[in-house]
């Protein structure tokens, strides 16, 4: 069963202006960190059985908190995977979707099993990839697409100008 | 050419091809152009002196000079171009980078910024900013907002309430940004769209500052108790600064529908696929 009250009780006690402005001891900002962290795991579940009833699916549903440092295991490693895109605005986006994917190409269709475009770009200064495809979520709803490694290529690199030494 | 340049449909960034900083932006469809300078500086942290034995801490933002020290004049600096992104990857220093980056149809650059752990090896505090400098001439006015709704608009060294003494030149002309901070000159205007609430403020015409994290070596004595030293080796913190350059009378229509994309962006949910019907039939 999943329960958003955790998360709900977590931000109210984050409504204190020492949570809000940073003007705690560590050890105080560490418990706030905590309290969230520890709101977010039964909220994901309630997200999760919200997902499977309107998709139609029980999905293993998973949820990379470290997206903004291309970490997340389940893309890294599939060799074929679902993106649910969900778009809390009450208008449809169009928004670029990047993931940290293994060196490979990989096809990626829309809700209607239609490809789309997609890059997998190089991280310049590290070793890592991130598979790029521009989503449409329609408003206050989601869309659904897969992502399929293409066996036997490898990505192109994209690296074009580097400039390594410190100008005179 | 040498110089670097990332472009799309609407927005052309170009950056010197020796210091690798971004020199100018430009807006395509409506034919704007200007020259800016973006890099990143840090202030020493006051630790009290003999005007005031105020230093900066949790509560207190007092840098003990009024010119913030540069990270670094220039950018090691990578260009990556795609189908689907143009960008440019820069680093300035071991605790300090950027990636400027283009996606097809974006109205905005986005600048993602990533600093930290701030060295302190030096003994000194720092609280470390991102400068956009422009030829704007903006009279000492610029514009905040307020949780994401009302624009401000600010004066230099001024309070619309009370007749200000300035005792502190940088300190007391920052403030609270929860979304967005813009300049103009009544022609064109720069708004940095920010991810998340800092401080900001404009401390010369043309130019505007974002405070994007901070590690100090005292505590400010205001009822904290330490410093705002995070444990270990410090915090390393990432996050996004999306700047817009439009007519100044054309400029809310656009930064007021990318910040609610930006507050209330998609969230991304993963599956392995090929799970069981949720409903029997």
């Amino acid at each position: 069963y999943g329960d958003s009250v955790p998360l709900n009780e977590a931000m109210a006690v984050l409504q204190h202006h020492d949570a809000v402005s940073g003007t705690s001891r560590q050890h105080v900002a560490n418990d706030y960190a905590r309290q969230l962290a520890a709101g977010w795991a039964p909220c994901e579940v309630l997200l999760s059985n919200a997902l499977a009833q309107l998709s139609g699916f029980k999905e293993d549903f998973t949820f990379c908190r470290e997206l903004n440092i291309s970490v997340c295991p389940l893309s890294q490693t599939a060799k074929s995977f679902q993106v649910t895109i969900y778009n809390p605005l009450g208008r449809k986006v169009d928004w670029m979707v990047r993931l940290p994917v293994s060196k490979h190409v990989f096809l990626v269709r829309d809700p209607n099993g239609t490809t789309v475009p997609s890059d997998v770009v190089t991280l310049p200064s590290s070793d890592s990839q991130e598979l790029l495809f521009s989503a449409s979520v329609p408003a206050l709803g989601f869309s659904i697409y897969s992502v399929t490694q293409v066996p036997g290529q490898r990505p192109q690199a994209h690296n074009l100008h580097s400039i390594f030494q410190k100008p005179s | 050419s040498r110089v670097l340049v990332i472009q799309n449909e609407h927005i052309r960034a170009k950056f010197d091809p020796d210091t690798g900083l971004l020199v100018e932006m430009e807006n395509l469809d409506q034919n704007l152009v200007l020259p800016i300078h973006q890099a990143f500086y840090w202030y020493n942290a006051s630790m009290g002196d003999n005007q005031s034995s105020q230093a900066s801490g949790a509560y207190i933002f007092r840098p003990s000079r009024q010119k913030p020290l540069l990270v670094s004049g220039w950018a090691q600096t990578h260009l990556v171009k795609t189908a689907l992104v143009q960008e440019v990857h820069q680093n300035f220093s071991a605790w300090c980078s950027q990636v400027v980056r283009l996606y097809p149809g974006q109205r905005h650059l986005e600048l993602e910024w990533t600093v930290g752990p701030i060295p302190v090896g030096d003994d000194w505090g720092k609280e470390v900013i991102s400068r956009f400098d422009t030829a704007l001439e903006t009279k000492g006015l610029f514009y905040t907002d307020s949780n994401g709704r009302e624009i401000l608009e600010r004066r230099r060294d001024y309070r619309p309430t009370w007749n200000l003494n300035q005792t502190e030149p940088v300190a007391g002309n920052y403030y609270p940004v929860n979304s967005r901070i813009y300049i103009t000159d009544g022609h064109k205007q720069l708004t940095v769209l920010t991810d998340r609430s800092q401080g900001g403020s404009s401390l010369s015409d043309g130019s505007l500052e974002l405070m994007v994290h901070r590690r100090l070596l005292k505590d400010d004595a205001r009822g904290v108790g330490e410093p705002l030293l995070e444990a270990g080796s410090g915090l390393w913190v990432r996050g996004r600064h999306l700047v817009l350059l439009d007519k100044a009378q054309s400029a809310a229509a656009g930064h007021r529908l990318q910040a609610e994309k930006e507050v209330l962006a998609p969230q991304v949910v993963l599956a392995w696929g090929g799970g069981a019907p949720y409903h029997p039939e």
